[in-house]
């Protein structure tokens, strides 16, 4: 563990917690895509299902536990709860096209074929663009509410803290994971139209509203 | 990247 490492993981768990604040005090799920939603449930279950073979230590046993967990609540606010809230027309995205491909990729590049890392691999891979279908809505709609964008520049936050996790690793500790590295910069790099958004609008108190 | 590599991220 070290401070990148700790600093992605609290700020990845600033966003989920955040986005369940957002939804339970407004009452509603507007402007948060479902879709996106969706992909990260997949992306904890697939990814944690070592939960049951492998034991690393308390910290990650109880991450892994929190983000299935709120990943699944805020499914059930946005699919149940205040289902009538939820933006269906504009959350459009078509998940199948983001789903199969991570898939076989995963199948084709990984490090070992075996069920559980050939669906670590798929969740790697499917976490990194897993945030699309929320940067399509936002197109689509032209802005976003300001807790949406502080959601949104923590959860992009974190991978970029992963980055530094990742170099920090490999001096420290000559360690490497390439497939996670290769991930990690494409799902930082989605993010980084939106980071300049959030930096010139957001933080100046304006609303997040895309140029026309 | 090995066979035997335990994921201790998150």
């Amino acid at each position: 563990m070290n401070i990148f490492r700790l600093a992605g993981d609290l700020s990845h768990l600033l966003a989920i917690i955040l986005l369940l604040i957002k939804i339970w005090k407004t009452r509603s799920c507007a402007g948060i895509s479902g879709k996106s939603q969706i992909l990260f449930a997949v992306v904890y279950i697939s990814r944690y299902l070592d939960l049951v073979t492998t034991f690393v230590s308390v910290y990650n046993t109880v991450m892994k536990l929190v983000f299935i967990v709120s990943s699944v609540a805020t499914l059930y606010m946005m699919y149940v709860k205040f289902k009538a809230t939820y933006d269906h027309n504009h959350d459009s995205f078509r998940i199948e096209f983001l789903l199969v491909p991570c898939f076989v990729l995963a199948l084709l590049i990984h490090a070992a074929f075996t069920p559980l890392e050939i669906l670590w691999t798929f969740s790697i891979y499917l976490e990194a663009v897993a945030i699309l279908p929320q940067l399509f809505l936002v197109s689509k709609t032209g802005e976003a509410e300001s807790i949406t964008s502080h959601y949104l520049f923590a959860l992009g936050s974190y991978r970029a803290l992963y980055l530094l996790n990742w170099i920090y690793r490999y001096y420290a500790e000559g360690h490497y994971d390439l497939i996670a590295i290769f991930a990690g910069a494409i799902q930082t790099i989605l993010y980084c139209d939106f980071f300049y958004l959030y930096i010139t609008k957001v933080l100046k108190g304006k609303k997040l509203q895309l140029p026309a | 990247t090995g066979k035997d590599q335990q994921h201790d991220e998150l």
